[in-house]
């Protein structure tokens, strides 16, 4: 494993602790879309459904069970924690996320690696994985606003992106045979919708402005 | 169905 994938796995990993962290800590969720959340739970369980057929490693294993059980967690609290649940910006956190899945499902049943149940819901995941941050956008562009907590959380996300990036480029320059369409453009897509964040919190930051996306 | 694709990223 190269040091861009293994950079690139604790990035992610740090943005679903970090927020289940403080949600647990300071028992708010404001700003924070469960749209989201819930797309991302949806593509971790879609994605790692060869925890019960392949083994690669141990490692693979456990980062695969931490990302599953915390964002099923975030979700949990977001939903059922008395608490929490009050905090949630439901009246703004409005995007039809539901909208996402078909469309993403009937991608990935005409574009897969094989065709069989577990590569189409492996491009499923990927797919959806690649416009889950949507909800959450909208959400900071409703509430304009960005608070440590958000920030945090997107731009660990982002250095996740592009520590992945990084990853695909080494490794198809020293590995035979690796190529990976779907990832890579998948990827890309999700990594250019963050880009687009970047570009306004920058701006914004800056100009010691709160953030302001375009409507 | 095991996975034959070599799917050993996150």
């Amino acid at each position: 494993m190269n040091m861009f994938r293994f950079l690139g796995d604790m990035t992610h990993l740090f943005s679903v602790l970090v927020l289940l962290l403080k949600i647990h800590t300071i028992k708010s969720c404001a700003g924070i879309s469960l749209k989201t959340q819930e797309l991302y739970a949806i593509v971790f369980a879609t994605r790692y459904l060869d925890l019960f057929t392949d083994y690669i490693s141990l490692y693979n294993t456990v980062m695969k069970l931490v990302y599953l059980g915390s964002s099923l967690s975030i979700v949990w609290y977001m939903r059922r924690h008395k608490l929490v649940r009050r905090s949630y910006d439901k009246d703004q956190d409005t995007f039809r996320h539901h909208f996402l899945i078909l469309p993403c499902l009937i991608l990935a049943l005409l574009i897969n690696e094989k065709f069989t149940f577990m590569e189409v819901m492996w491009a499923f995941s990927l797919y959806l994985e690649a416009v889950a941050i949507l909800p959450q956008l909208v959400l900071l562009q409703r509430t304009r606003n960005i608070d440590n907590l958000t920030g945090q959380y997107v731009f660990l996300l982002g250095a996740y992106r592009s520590f992945y990036i990084l990853n695909w480029i080494y490794r198809y320059f020293t590995e035979v045979h690796y190529v990976h369409w779907i990832t890579w453009i998948s990827g890309l897509v999700q990594t250019l919708l963050y880009g687009d964040f970047f570009y306004y919190y920058f701006h914004s930051w800056k100009n010691n402005e709160k953030l302001q996306l375009p409507a | 169905e095991g996975r034959d694709l070599n799917h050993d990223e996150l």
